[in-house]
């Protein structure tokens, strides 16, 4: 475990708590896609399947299970809770998730280290979450404004596949048995989806204006 | 040391 990578999971739960708390505090989900957090917990659910049987670490074991549940649980807030679903912008996040999911799961098919189910759903886990940001860039495009916790929201799990590429290359360059072309290659993409969300966003901070996406 | 293949990250 070297820094970048531990620094990349810290920015990433970070980039959770922050929903959570927005969630908890305002008890509103305004300008969060509900479809880009059953992606998460689509990612996580079919990433893990590992947990019970190949143990790494207490650490990961544990980061694993609140991932999980985590990324339920806003899910659960967003369509369960009284409150919270009310506010749920249902016509503004129409991104038609079920063809990203389809298209990830066949790429799986085909793309995978071994054709077992452990390791296509692996697979198949790193390429959604690769493209599970789409729905949530397209809702923040479509209401024009990103308020500042939404923003943050994005901003940290931008740096955090920012820094598990930092790590890869580290690993590349100090171990010898580092092969994970799959994670690399989609992390590689999934950043670069990012990138203009950076763009737009340092602007904003720069001009110190609203975050506005062009439609 | 991590052996090919074995997942250790998240």
């Amino acid at each position: 475990m070297n820094i970048f990578r531990f620094a990349g999971d810290m920015t990433h739960l970070i980039s959770i708590l922050i929903l959570l708390l927005k969630i908890y505090a305002t008890k509103s989900c305004a300008g969060i896609s509900l479809k880009t957090q059953e992606l998460y917990a689509l990612v996580f659910l079919t990433r893990y399947l590992d947990l019970f049987t190949d143990y790494v670490s207490l650490y990961n074991t544990v980061m694993k299970i609140v991932f999980i549940a985590s990324s339920l649980a806003i899910v659960w807030c967003m369509r369960r809770h009284p409150l919270v679903r009310r506010s749920y912008d249902k016509d503004l996040d129409t991104f038609r998730h079920q063809y990203v999911v389809l298209a990830c799961f066949v790429l799986a098919l085909l793309l995978n280290e071994k054709f077992t189910i452990q390791e296509v759903f692996w697979a198949f886990s790193i390429y959604l979450e690769a493209v599970a940001i789409l729905p949530q860039l397209v809702l923040l495009q479509r209401s024009g404004n990103v308020d500042n916790l939404t923003g943050q929201y994005v901003l940290f799990l931008g740096a955090y596949r920012g820094l598990y590429i930092i790590n890869w290359i580290y690993r590349y360059f100090t171990e010898d048995h580092f092969t994970r072309w799959i994670a690399c290659v989609s992390g590689l993409v999934q950043t670069g989806l990012y990138a203009d969300f950076f763009y737009y966003y340092y602007l904003s901070w720069k001009t110190n204006t609203k975050l506005k996406l062009p439609a | 040391k991590t052996t090919k293949g074995v997942k250790d990250e998240l």
